[in-house]
């Protein structure tokens, strides 16, 4: 399935 | 990394430049919410306390240190400095920013990631910002007419709003993995907030005059 995203923005 | 989030990144540091001009050379902070401040300042501090165990890249780390000095500092002129403070009009900037804060405290507790503390402060940010303005807008419809540097202010702020919209549809469209429900809802809402000021903003602007924005 989908993994959580990364906290990849600001 | 794309152009769209790049830009509206750049965009809300042009946001922090200009607020922190306009109160340190003008030496006024007169038709700036004090309480809009204080709840950026909020959002970043609780969205970055990640700092200390995320890592995502340098640029990420380095601008959120940013968001929460500028924030911050911004925070502390109004509050604390003269002349700056003495500009500052709590009846003007009266917004109750407690029924801000509750609901979207308790939004985060109920709508988030996966129910561990750090998600639920996260979303709580995340809803919060959307919401951050609301006292700087109600301000400036109080004043009538708005300062230049004021309006490019929250010109700039809503420009990276929709410049993250537009990444969010980039990403959407181009990463297999990328889905943000929470993030997308509260931008929308966030960036649907800008739309009367931009309306009035166009209009004051158009034809390259610069005159003050005038809202109804």
């Amino acid at each position: 399935g989908k993994t959580p995203p990364k906290k990849d923005e600001l | 990394m794309n152009i769209f989030r790049f830009l509206g990144d750049m965009s809300h540091i042009l946001s922090f430049v200009i607020l922190l001009l306009k109160i340190t050379q003008g030496k006024s902070a007169a038709g700036i919410s004090l309480r809009t401040q204080e709840l950026y300042m909020i959002v970043f501090c609780s969205r970055y306390l990640d700092l200390f165990w995320n890592f995502s890249s340098l640029y990420n780390s380095f601008l959120k240190v940013v968001f929460i000095a500028c924030s911050s500092a911004i925070v502390y002129i109004i509050r604390f400095k003269s002349p700056q403070k003495d500009t500052w009009n709590p009846e003007l900037d009266n917004f109750p920013i407690q029924y801000l804060i509750g609901p979207c405290a308790v939004a985060g507790l109920l709508i988030n990631q996966d129910w561990t503390p750090f998600e639920m402060i996260w979303a709580f940010s995340i809803y919060l910002e959307a919401v951050a303005i609301l006292p700087q807008l109600f301000l400036l419809q109080k004043q009538g007419e708005v300062e230049n540097l004021t309006s490019h202010y929250v010109a700039a702020l809503g420009a990276y709003r929709g410049l993250y919209l537009m990444n969010w549809v980039y990403r959407y469209f181009t990463e297999d993995d990328y889905l943000q429900r929470i993030v997308w809802f509260a931008g929308t809402v966030q960036t649907g907030l800008y739309i009367d000021f931009f309306y009035h903003y166009y209009q004051s602007k158009r034809g390259g005059l610069s005159r003050p924005v005038k809202l109804p």
